[in-house]
């Protein structure tokens, strides 16, 4: 464990915690993809499915349990809860075409070409695309509260953080995952207009409005 | 330097 991963694990934490709050609070999924919840939820179940095999550590046990049930509680709130409030007019991004591609390049280009090699890999590559149903959906509406983009600059962050890691791990461990690490640097350069917008406009106290 | 093969990131 180094810093940088534990600032990423953390701010990761953050983010769904503060998505988890700002629809709690405001009894609203108002702004927020279900879609990509979806996908988040797809991406730690088909990733954290080793939590019955290995045990790395407590934190990691906790951790995981922790990204799954928060997600699968999202998605309760959304499709169940506060169904009213969710914007099933504007969330219409197809992620079909997000998993199955994810699915055919995990059968493809994986380290081993077993049951948990592949879906931990399938994982990788779709949590490098999941954020792109709440992007599209940010642009739709043209505007984000300032709690959801506060939500989206914690999990861009995350895996920011996350290749910080990476090469501190090269370095310093004398080991490195190239998979996770392409997939991780997509990730983080999907978020950078929406990083751009965020320093320029919500912590200057505007309101994250996208050029229509 | 070599691939990472345990999994102990999140």
């Amino acid at each position: 464990m180094n810093i940088f991963r534990l600032l990423g694990d953390l701010s990761h934490l953050l983010a769904i915690i503060i998505l988890l709050v700002k629809i709690w609070k405001t009894r609203s999924c108002a702004g927020i993809s279900g879609k990509s919840q979806i996908l988040f939820a797809v991406v730690y179940t088909s990733r954290y499915l080793d939590l019955i095999n290995a045990f790395i550590s407590p934190y990691n046990t906790i951790m995981k349990i922790v990204f799954l049930a928060a997600s699968y509680g999202t998605i309760y709130l959304m499709y169940m809860k506060f169904k009213a409030t969710y914007d099933v007019n504007h969330d219409t991004f197809r992620i079909e075409f997000l998993i199955a591609p994810a699915a055919v390049l995990a059968l493809i280009v994986n380290h081993a070409f077993e049951p948990l090699e592949i879906l931990w890999t399938f994982s990788i590559y779709l949590e490098s695309v999941a954020i792109l149903p709440q992007l599209f959906l940010v642009s739709k509406t043209g505007e984000a509260e300032s709690i959801t983009s506060h939500y989206l600059f914690m999990l861009g962050s995350y895996r920011a953080l996350y290749i910080f890691n990476w090469i501190y791990r090269y370095y310093a461990e004398n080991h490195y995952d190239l998979i996770a690490i392409v997939a991780g640097i997509v990730q983080t350069v999907l978020y950078c207009d929406f990083f751009y917008l965020y320093i320029t406009k919500v912590l200057k106290g505007k309101k994250l409005q996208l050029p229509a | 330097k070599e691939q990472n093969k345990e999994k102990d990131e999140l």
